[in-house]
């Protein structure tokens, strides 16, 4: 939908909610928590490259997930508490671009860089 | 500013490149030349030229607005949540949620919530067809969220800084990039405050 100018945009889209709408609920969850939803968190941090991909995220607030959030909140310049606080809660929930933040494990947004525009710090087998 | 894993531009025998966009998508005039706009912004910074042509098939960059599944592995998912993405050179597609509601001109603070600027998301989209990743820079073009109501469509150093170590500058200095005709940008309003303009 284009819409040539602003006014001309149906006020009915004020009610527009989005899917992200649903990890609000999350909030306050916290290492160790079983809660639903924390699964589609671990997908939607999977769809952006900080959850590696499995056949079912269960709904466990697990070590990966608390990684990949401090990983998410060092890219994003948030506190790297790992914890869903209302912050962090926000970013995820803003709409974004489809390309993920960390593609094939590497990335140079903040997680990838810690002291300064250098080669990013991965290690890597040959096979 | 980040790039791609294996840091793939365009190669150095195509750097003045044609755009179309998809034939099932009937553009206006305005809406095209929010894309100009958005090309021109790097091409001011870069030895890259963009040309609009009207062959989708031949064009370098291939622009379309898709709702849903799309047939590219990365379905859109409605109103909000993600806007768009596009792939690293040499692919050249450009992808848009064809569920959003973009906006081309107006002031968008009086938008409702679900109103996206065009320009600021093709802006961004652009750095990704050339070869950029996301940045953690808030102010840069290649951060990964937008705010809704927001306009955000000048290049950061940052944004400039990154391409320009993938392609070096514009041969003829860096040039200015083309003002919006409908809504100023913060650096805009500054000028005329200040009577620059």
């Amino acid at each position: 939908h284009i819409f040539p100018n602003v006014s001309s945009i149906p006020s009915w889209l004020n009610k527009t909610t989005c899917a992200w709408d649903q990890f609000k609920k999350l909030k306050g969850c916290r290492p160790g928590d079983r809660f639903n939803g924390l699964s589609n968190l671990k997908t939607y941090l999977n769809r952006f490259g900080y959850i590696p991909s499995s056949p079912n995220f269960t709904d466990l607030f697990d070590p990966l997930l608390q990684s990949a959030l401090k990983t998410y909140q060092t890219n994003f310049n948030l506190n790297a508490t790992g914890l869903l606080d209302d912050q962090t809660l926000a970013q995820i929930q803003l709409p974004r671009c489809g390309i993920p933040d960390i593609i094939n494990n590497s990335t140079s947004m903040n997680s990838g860089q810690p002291t300064g525009r250098q080669s990013p710090h991965f290690h890597s087998v040959s096979h | 500013y980040s790039f791609f894993p294996g840091r793939p531009i365009w190669p150095a025998h195509r750097r003045d490149l044609t755009y179309a966009f998809a034939p099932e998508n009937p553009l206006s005039n305005e809406v095209k030349a929010v894309f100009a706009r958005a090309f021109a912004r790097w091409a001011a910074v870069t030895p890259l030229t963009f040309s609009a042509v009207e062959s989708f098939r031949s064009a370098d960059i291939r622009i379309g607005f898709y709702a849903g599944d799309h047939g590219d592995g990365e379905p859109f998912d409605g109103v909000l949540g993600t806007l768009a993405h596009a792939f690293s050179p040499p692919s050249g597609h450009f992808h848009l949620d064809g569920d959003e509601s973009w906006v081309v001109s107006g002031d968008l603070r009086s938008a409702p919530l679900a109103a996206i600027d065009l320009e600021s998301v093709a802006v961004h989209e652009i750095g990704h067809l050339l070869g950029l990743g996301h940045s953690s820079v808030e102010e840069s073009i290649m951060f990964p969220t937008i705010t809704s109501r927001t306009r955000k469509v000048d290049l950061a150093a940052d944004d400039i800084n990154g391409i320009q170590e993938l392609y070096g500058g514009n041969p003829n200095g860096n040039l200015s990039p083309p003002s919006s005709s409908t809504t100023p940008s913060v650096q805009e309003r500054e000028m005329s405050r200040n009577g620059a303009a």
